[in-house]
């Protein structure tokens, strides 16, 4: 056809027929330099690389780009592939269904159920907050100020037992007939055991259809090592991702996705309670390249 | 642990590789390795040449604003969430162990419980604390609580600011304004301005103090919860190409979580 004789031609003059290691090397340290830049960790950064060369080498340029294009064109598509492609709804199957919002200390939790919170109360549900803090210093005060803003119940019980409180917030929710339960817990360390044992008590008193992990945008390196302790002992069922209304390039989100798997279903934009958005892959992709 | 006898390229790598994890960022890792490669001869122990460079950097002197000013006013900055509050629990404990008399300033009037947050630890540690409660104006509250420390003879003045993220200009004006307001009862206020800087923060770590040293001229960098896994390694990058020494770095959620900063112990601490 004249469309394959064109192409032909245009492989000749620009004689770069196929992608080689060599004319890809220039992309392929950018590629690897604008990642670092973005917060993905070092060791994700060399797998996605070498997974994208061993895709990419040998095949035909097309011939509307350079090899070099042609190669940041396949890892923009890479990266909105491991970021998810398509938008990951809450799966909410029992009744009530139970939401447990955990994470590393001051990412945003306590915030991010308040705005679950109204956002599944305006869809129609009839939520319950459990304030299951009892650590942090106002914390219960916090979790109840916030919710006079989405006008949904805190169930508090003894401020004292987080054991207690859960066990007593499942029996609150029968009695309400709330058909949503969010349980807001301390900020802690994967690397605290005894709070990471709680946790794990809590789930399994609760039974709960997600347990969402909440993570600063702005997290470097390190987010693969919490990311991965919190997903081994508690079995995450998603991912927050607030602050995405700064400047980080939010290349923690690529590293979490790489490692668990799991998917990012909420991204926070404001801290104002409407500030819970859905989670767009695609336009992750390009703030995090750059 | 890190152990090497000579310096080669696998060597160079895990070396590369360490610092990049620890979110020292590719620049700063980059003059370091060139740095080792030209001051490393056969016999040395690369590992020791390391540390020395580490610590090179992080070493850089500063004024002593608290033995010369009476009140001592210092303000604590950052983005949202990165303990700043609970930095000045720890804060005013150490100074009222001291036997210093210490005035909390309650200048986040935004976040929900923030001046319930402070309060506690206004109680926990004997400091006092001057608020005027939720959607008060942050300026009217620091003036209120310097003239206080001013006419009742108190030693230091610590104002706690709400988390605000940088690029957002009209809350990074406030702050200006909150400095403005201070001046006029203190012209030299305040003595020393820390941004509070959680030590998982990643790149964007350089880019807040930028943003936050061009709005209110930063002295000191606090760093957090190093308590944790993340090693804090874009301190060096902040240090670095600001000029602007780690004062304190915080260990934990506890009232004693806080020590002065010491640049081996950060360095050994990295490269463990
Ligand atoms: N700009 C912005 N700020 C946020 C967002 N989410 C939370 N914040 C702010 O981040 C700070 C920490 O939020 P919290 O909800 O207290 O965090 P937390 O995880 O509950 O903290 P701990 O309970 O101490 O672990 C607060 O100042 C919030 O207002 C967001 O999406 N954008
Ligand atoms: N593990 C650990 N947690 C810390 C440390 N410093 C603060 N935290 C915790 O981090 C969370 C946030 O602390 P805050 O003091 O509320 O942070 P903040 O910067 O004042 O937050 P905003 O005012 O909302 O911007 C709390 O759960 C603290 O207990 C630390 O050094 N180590
Ligand atoms: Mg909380
Ligand atoms: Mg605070």
């Amino acid at each position: 056809s004249i469309q394959n004789k064109l192409n032909r031609a245009f492989k000749v003059l620009s004689g770069k027929g196929r992608i080689s290691e060599n004319n890809v090397k220039d992309a392929v340290k950018q590629v690897k330099l604008s990642l670092l830049e973005a917060d993905v960790n070092y060791k994700v950064v060399k797998e996605f690389i070498n997974d994208i060369k061993t895709e990419v080498l040998g095949e035909k340029v097309l011939s509307s780009f350079s090899p070099d294009q042609q190669f940041i064109k396949i890892v923009n598509e890479e990266l909105i592939k491991i970021l998810g492609e398509k938008k990951v709804d809450l799966s909410l199957q029992n009744r009530p269904a139970k939401i447990m919002v955990v994470g590393l200390q001051g990412s945003g939790k306590t915030t991010s159920c308040a705005k679950l919170a109204y956002l599944l109360k305006k869809n129609g549900k009839n939520p319950l907050l459990v304030a299951a803090d009892v650590y942090r210093p106002a914390a219960i005060d916090q979790l109840i100020q916030i919710s006079k803003k989405a006008d949904v119940p805190v169930f508090t019980g003894d401020k004292k037992n987080p054991i207690k409180i859960v066990e007593g917030a499942l029996k609150e929710a029968v009695k309400n007939i709330n058909d949503v339960i969010i349980f807001d817990t301390a900020g802690r360390l994967h690397v605290d055991e005894k709070m990471m044992d709680e946790l794990k008590k809590i789930a399994k008193i609760t039974k709960p259809d997600e347990i969402l992990m909440v993570i600063d945008a702005m997290t470097g390196q390190d987010a693969v090592n919490s990311a991965k302790k919190f997903n081994e002992l508690l079995e995450l069922s998603g991912f927050i991702v607030t602050k995405l209304d700064g400047d980080a390039r939010g290349g923690v989100i690529l590293s979490i996705r790489y490692i668990t798997e799991k998917p990012v279903k909420f991204v926070g934009l404001s801290e104002k309670i409407d500030g819970l958005e859905a989670f767009y892959p695609d336009r992750m992709a390009g703030r995090i390249l750059g | 642990i890190l152990k090497f006898d000579k310096l080669n390229d696998d060597t160079l790598e895990e070396i590369e590789e360490l610092l990049i994890l620890s979110d020292m960022g590719i620049d700063t890792v980059e003059e370091v390795i060139s740095k080792l490669r030209e001051r490393c001869n056969g016999k040395d122990d690369p590992i020791e040449v390391l540390k020395e460079i580490l610590k090179e950097i992080l070493v850089i002197s500063y004024e002593d604003k608290e033995k010369n000013n009476k009140p001592y006013v210092l303000s604590i900055v950052g983005v949202n969430g990165t303990g700043k509050t609970t930095t000045i629990g720890k804060l005013s404990n150490k100074e009222v162990k001291e036997g210093k008399s210490v005035v909390l300033a309650a200048c986040d009037t935004f976040r929900a419980a923030a001046v319930d947050q402070l309060k506690i630890w206004s109680d926990r540690t004997g400091a006092s604390i001057i608020s005027q409660g939720q959607d008060a104006d942050p300026a009217a509250v620091a003036f209120d609580a310097v003239s206080h420390a001013k006419s009742k003879n108190k030693d230091v003045v610590i104002i706690d600011t709400a988390g605000r993220l940088h690029t957002k200009s009209n809350l990074m004006e406030e702050l200006k304004k909150i400095n403005r307001v201070i001046k006029k009862g203190i012209p030299e206020a305040p003595h020393d301005t820390w941004l509070v800087l959680d030590s998982t923060t990643g790149q964007n770590g350089l880019i807040q103090a930028k943003k936050f040293k061009e709005t209110v001229d930063l002295t000191g960098i606090i760093l957090t919860k190093l308590d944790g896994t993340a090693k804090g390694g874009i301190a060096f990058a902040i240090v670095k190409e600001l000029e602007i020494p780690v004062r304190y770095i915080g260990l934990g959620e506890g009232v004693d979580d806080l020590k002065e900063f010491n640049a081996e112990d950060f360095v050994n601490a990295l490269i463990s």
